[in-house]
Order: C-alpha cells, then structure tokens, then sequence
C-alpha cells in the first residue's frame, strides 16, 4: 500500500484474508509476550466446526449486542432509563457489565499443575477469567484444547463461600455469587445471551515460562453455552481487582500492551510488562474513568480527520458521553453527529466509486468488483494531550466480498450513548 | 459512550498503563 497525507491505495487483492497463516516472530521476540491469533482464522484452528461458517453479518450482529450491552450498564449505573433491550433471561440474571459476544482474539496461557494449555479470548471490555471445566455438569461447547480438569492438577482449589473472595464476584460479574456445599459459585452472562457458570477457584496460571502465578482466582465453568467458537473461555484485561491485570500487579504494575494483527491470517502480540522496552514513538493520552463503567479503559476523543481535514464537530458531541477502548468491540462507535460528519466527508471523497447495499449496521458500502485498487481517504483521530492516531488502512474498510465493502465505523443512535 | 473498536485498532500498538494513568499508541506495532 502506497501512502499520501491525506489518501491511502489499496490493492484490493490484500483485501481478502488468505487462508495460510504467516506468523509474526514480534511475540517470540519479546519477554512476557503471548502472541495473538484471530479466532476465525487459519492461525486458529478451533473444535468449532460452525464458527467458519459465521457471516460477517452475523458478526456484526454480535458486535451490536456487545454495544446494547455496554450501553445499558451505563444507562442503568447512570440511573438512566436506557431504550437497550436487555438480553433475555434465561438461567443467571444479565450481566450488561460483561460482554464477550464478538470478541475476535484469542492468546494461549497454561492452567494448572502440570500446565495445560488453553486458548483464552483476550477482553480489554470484562475482568473475570474462566475455562470450562471437566467434568462440564451442565454443558461444555467443543473447544480446540482439551477441556481442563481440576482433578488432575495439584495446585487447583475451590474457593469457599465464606471468604471475602466469593464477595468480589460481584463487582466483576454483576451477579451476587452462589454458594453449594460450602463452596463460591460463579455465574456470568454476556451481551448476547452467552453464559458461564461453575466453581470460583484458585490456579496456578502460566503466561509464559517465566511468568507463572500460582493462587490465580479464576471460573472453572461447568455450564458454558455460547459464542465462543471453540476458544476454552476467556481473559479478562478489565481494570476490576478481579482481573488478570490487577492479580498481576506486583510484577507487571498493571502494564500491558498488545497489537492486534492486520487480518486475520497474520499474528500479533499481547505482552504484560514493558516487555523489554515500550516503543519509543508511543503517544500517550490520559485514561479517564467513567464513573458508571469503573472496569473499563476511559478515552477522551477531541476530534476526527478525513482526508487530512479536520472534520466540524463541536467539543460537547464527544464530552457528552465520553469513550471507551474495548479489545472486544469489532466496529468504533460514534457520537450521532461525530459519525454523521465523518460520513458524509467519507463519501463525498469516495464519490467516484460505486455504492453497494448496507451490511448489517455498515450504512455506507461501496462494489469495488471491477477495480484492482482503489484510493481510500485516510481518517485519524485526536485524543486528549494531542495524541494523534492514523487508523491503518486495514481499519478503514471492512466487508464480505469486493463487492460490498464498507467504511468500518457506525454511530450510536443516541448522543447520550 | 463512543468505543474505539477493534478492526481500527489494527497493527497499532495500545499500551494500557493503568497505573500511570494513560493509555498509549504507536504505529506499526506488530512489525
């Protein structure tokens, strides 16, 4: 891809993903680094048969359900009466709080002792970590690994009811925890109606060779049903003390980076740590706290280019709700207005190409069937102490087939969201 | 609240300090 200042070209043969796997070496390379894979990639292999055969529109499906999600919890915290549809509800109350849905990427950790290996969905957006666990009372959906086991690791314990442990499942899940027998009982349901629920346990979990952390608290679920395709359950990157991040505190100072790879057959890295040395052309923007949503990562956008030119969109449109930064969440949400400005600019400068029908919540689609390039507005956003990111050609579009591609961002249908 | 999803968050490399406060970003971060 050549780039200008204000357009990028793309070969539109780069589009489609391939269906080899060409690894990155960024993760071996650097220390206390998992590498990243896409779940429905060929660097995935999973034991979901069906997930291959999800559309994007049904991702995009997902995707909202995780933004329903995240919109009604601070709707509700808020005292808000929110116009979201709760899920329905089926065995454990809905927790809008946590939302796996259509989060896309996936690290692989060891659990246990001796250590087995799982492929755990990596979620900036919730703070509880859980697998599926044997002997899966209820149900276990099919997984690549092996499902884990607790009675055949020596460093697995139960947590008990009595502890102030158990209590903490609340802030992290959303639901008061459970209590069989003596023992804490987990249960959490994500935006799109998936849920896990089972023991609340303590592990020894290891990142990486030399990063191992035993009395790791965790869900070892025994009724797991969902959209997980095939991935053992999932990681929790949130800022709640239940997290993966604040139980790894002491060594990595709640530090933790990663990149997410530019399609689906290529790798990334998440990396705990500085990992031997941050970037040194990292701008930093300060991380807000939105009172009603503690877990997640706060961002203050203060205005969006197209095409190098700054679009008109006043401060208040993106003060009045704030932002987040969500490893889950597939397509960036927008202030009405914001995303009304960047639409239009955006197709103003794609006027020559055809246009396609929408896809799904993507409301501007264009047919690039008869094209070998095409020339593509670049879009960057600020944020807050003049951090100015380039969105990577590879976020700007996103689409089935040349024939349907679309700019990859959506607005949200209130200016309160 | 707007949400900075996934697919723009491409080949960028995101740093979460959630002790210092801030979160950062850098071009080119898979390479």
């Amino acid at each position: 891809e050549a780039k200008s200042e204000t357009s990028v070209t793309i070969h539109l043969s780069s589009f489609l993903p391939s269906p080899v796997c060409s690894p990155s070496s960024h993760a071996a390379g650097r220390k206390s680094s998992l590498e990243v894979v896409h779940k429905r990639g060929p660097c995935f292999r999973n034991g979901d048969e069906k997930s291959s055969s999800v559309s994007h529109s049904e991702i995009l499906q997902q995707d909202q359900a995780r933004v329903d999600s995240i919109h009604s919890k601070f709707a509700k915290n808020s005292g808000i009466a929110g116009d979201v549809k709760q899920p329905d509800a089926a065995e454990l109350p809905a927790n809008d709080g946590s939302v796996v849905g259509s989060a896309n990427y996936i690290v692989q950790v060891g659990l246990g002792t001796p250590k087995k290996e799982l492929s755990l969905v990596f979620d900036t957006g919730s703070d509880l970590t859980w697998t599926q666990c044997e002997p899966c009372v209820k149900a276990c959906y099919k997984q690549k690994e092996p499902i884990f086991d607790p009675r055949l690791s020596t460093s697995y314990s139960n947590i008990s009811c009595s502890s102030t442990l158990c209590s903490s499942l609340s802030s992290a899940t959303g639901n008061s925890p459970g209590c069989e027998s003596s023992t804490c009982i987990y249960g959490i349901k994500y935006g799109d109606s998936s849920i896990s629920a089972g023991f609340f346990a303590k592990e020894t979990i290891s990142l990486t060779s030399s990063d191992v952390f035993p009395g790791f608290l965790f869900g070892c679920g025994e009724n797991n049903q969902g959209l997980f395709s095939g991935a053992a359950g999932l990681l929790g990157l949130g800022r709640d003390p239940i997290s993966i991040v604040s139980q790894t505190a002491s060594k990595f100072n709640k530090l933790f980076s990663y990149c997410l790879p530019s399609s689906s057959s290529s790798t990334g890295h998440l990396t705990f740590g500085n990992g031997g040395g941050i970037s040194k052309s990292v701008q930093f923007t300060p991380l807000s706290t939105i009172s009603q949503g503690t877990s997640f990562y706060g961002l203050d956008i203060t205005g969006i280019s197209v095409g190098g030119q700054t679009l008109p969109i006043q401060s208040s449109v993106f003060t009045t709700a704030g932002a987040i930064i969500d490893s889950g969440t597939v397509i960036t949400r927008l202030p009405p207005d914001a995303y009304s400005a960047l639409r239009t600019a955006f197709r103003q400068q794609m006027s020559k190409y055809p246009t396609a029908p929408a896809l799904s919540i993507l409301d501007t689609c264009y047919d690039f069937s008869n094209y070998t390039t095409i020339s593509v507005p670049e879009i960057s956003f600020s944020f807050k102490g003049g951090v100015l990111v380039n969105i990577d050609e590879t976020g700007l579009l996103y689409g089935t087939s040349l024939s349907q591609v679309c700019l990859a961002f959506a607005g949200n249908s209130e200016a309160s969201d | 609240v707007a949400i900075f999803g996934n697919v723009q968050q491409q080949t960028l490399e995101v740093v979460y300090d959630a002790n210092g406060g801030r979160v950062g970003f850098a071009p080119n971060g898979c390479s």
